[in-house]
């Protein structure tokens, strides 16, 4: 049981860092901000707390309630990359994560979709245009009135060049 | 692998028999509010076995298609089949190109049947067969559903310690 | 004590009636949504609970849960106003309200706010742009790196002719 | 009437003294994430008399600017100033186009001070001042904060006759 526990803590704690310092590294802050995890009982692991902290570029160590709505986000995303890195399903679902970032943040979590989509497939339902610009497949889901149900479209992005897309 | 394609019979609004897809390696589901989206993430985490709470739901009868307030007199059955293409060499036994069908079904009574390849088997089965794909349900480390993320950070240290626990 | 809640309870329902309908109609659905109040005690109403139910247009009646993220917003601002509309404070505070609405309903609820805006005066924080180009007056808050603070601009709208705002 | 402008002074991430504003009918704030747009909500709350718990603090000293980490050596001290034109006729005594000025600070031992017109006041005379242009602190049914508004939807029917009972 400890074996196991440790093995995973230190697989996401190392992976943590680097997936946060990719979410957070611009061209004005190429190292991007700090992750790391870490434990209340290092004997008996499992019986303590996990305790997380994040600290976006060129701010200093604070509790984690301190940070804003979409540093939050940006937080709980590398966390969810980080754990699910240890055990990858094939796929990965998520439903409108975006809703707290601005325009920057979507970029940099849509890009990072983009890169790693080969290692784990996402499906990603957002309402923000520059998330799903990034996307190979859009999937519309629309209300047929008449028929009082939900229909869907899915749209091939890659049989549309470059220039369609804009 | 990755999946190809999702077919729903009167699941939620999804009326009749429909099928959404193909999918991607990034694929972006977009429309309008209360058209359907998070209904179709439902059926997703419907067919790998989710219960039915994190669903929006009491009890599986919930999951079939009522707009029209016909729920008692037409008694609907639902079913949802996700279609799987392993990666090559990913399962024994089974060759690229092949597809995998999962189908979780409820029928008249609010009861469900889990089939591999169109044949019913057990819970455990079919668990077992999610596992082999790297599919584990009771950690649910692979979906965010809506208006989850933000708290996902402010878990305390021993919702997290839980968390490890599930998945390690 | 009856007569005040009543008294609050008469007009915050018939309000509210109003004001749902007026953020859920469109060209195709002219009426718009119904949502309405009642009272679980109606002898003691201070005593018993008030059930709110709101319904989209050419949607049945269903538990304000099932409703989606979107539409629940819609009902809850809807309640917001006409509970404001009681005792109306000169001023309103909203906080990325807007994080769950598609762009149709963004453009509905900051129409709304504008045509409103002479009876009470909304400050909105939003980080979607379809929101704020309908508003008087910009500020833009902004991180000040080198001295590790917050600064603001303001930009006052009314200056720009509709062509520039484009 | 209306909110002209807000005067700040170490509160929250407004390092030094700082206006915001003019204010209009509909002010839109924007602005990138972890800028500073709900710390400005923060301070329009605080000058009114919301209680810290809702400001995401534990107490008054979280409220005073302190990213520098010099917590401790500077014991800097916290204001907020609202300046508020009331309508014609809407108070007595007051013209138009005169200004209200409402004033709360937090000084070097983590107490607070309220201010009319620059004179110190106690709490029940500034509140009843507010309740004079129509601002119910206690109900709080003019401030919605970051996250909340979903959750007012789903408020439990109890819970809406207190929030009924609270302003009426
Ligand atoms: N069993 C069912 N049969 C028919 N309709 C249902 C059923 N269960 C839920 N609904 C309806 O589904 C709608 C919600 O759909 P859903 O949550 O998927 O919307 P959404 O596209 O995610 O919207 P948003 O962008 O606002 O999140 C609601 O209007 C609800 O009444
Ligand atoms: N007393 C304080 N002194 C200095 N900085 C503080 C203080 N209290 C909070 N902060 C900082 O303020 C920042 C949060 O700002 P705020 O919540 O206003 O951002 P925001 O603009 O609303 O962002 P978002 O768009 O993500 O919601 C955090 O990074 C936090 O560390
Ligand atoms: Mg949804
Ligand atoms: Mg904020």
């Amino acid at each position: 049981r400890y074996e196991k526990f440790m093995h995973m803590f230190e697989h996401v704690s190392s992976t943590i860092e680097k997936i946060y310092r990719e979410l957070t590294k611009s061209s004005r802050h190429p190292l991007g901000g700090n992750a790391y995890l870490s434990l209340d009982n290092t004997d008996e692991p499992y019986l303590g707390g996990i305790k997380y902290n994040a600290m976006p570029p060129t701010k200093r160590f604070r509790d984690m309630d301190q940070l804003s709505g979409g540093e939050k986000t940006v937080a709980a995303l590398a966390l969810l990359f980080a754990i699910h890195s240890y055990h990858p399903a094939p796929f990965f679902v998520m439903d409108e994560v975006d809703a707290a970032l601005d325009n920057v943040n979507v970029a940099k979590v849509s890009s990072y979709i983009q890169r790693n989509s080969n290692n784990f497939q996402c499906l990603v339902i957002s309402l923000k245009d520059n998330f799903y610009d990034q996307a190979d497949a859009l999937v519309g889901v629309y209300r047929e009135v008449r028929e009082n149900c939900s229909k869907t479209l899915t749209l091939d992005m890659s049989l549309y060049s470059d220039e369609t897309k804009r | 692998g990755r999946i190809v394609r999702v077919e729903l019979k009167d699941f939620k609004t999804y009326r009749g028999a429909q099928t959404v897809g193909p999918f991607k390696p990034f694929t972006a589901i977009m429309g309008p509010n209360g058209g359907g989206k998070s209904n179709l993430m439902d059926a997703i985490s419907f067919v790998v076995g989710v219960q039915t709470k994190h669903l929006r739901g009491e009890q599986l009868r919930d999951l079939v298609y009522n707009a029209d307030g016909m729920r008692e007199k037409t008694r609907r059955e639902a079913l949802v089949r996700l279609i799987y293409e392993p990666a090559a060499g990913e399962l024994e036994g089974v060759k690229a190109g092949e597809e995998i069908e999962f189908t979780r079904t409820i029928n008249a009574n609010g009861t469900c049947k889990y089939m591999l390849q169109g044949r019913t088997v057990s819970r455990d089965a079919y668990d077992k067969r999610l596992r082999d794909i790297g599919v584990l349900v009771r950690a649910r480390n692979f979906l965010v559903f809506q208006g989850d993320v933000e708290s996902i950070a402010s878990k305390s240290t021993r919702q997290l310690t839980q968390f490890f626990e599930d998945i390690s």
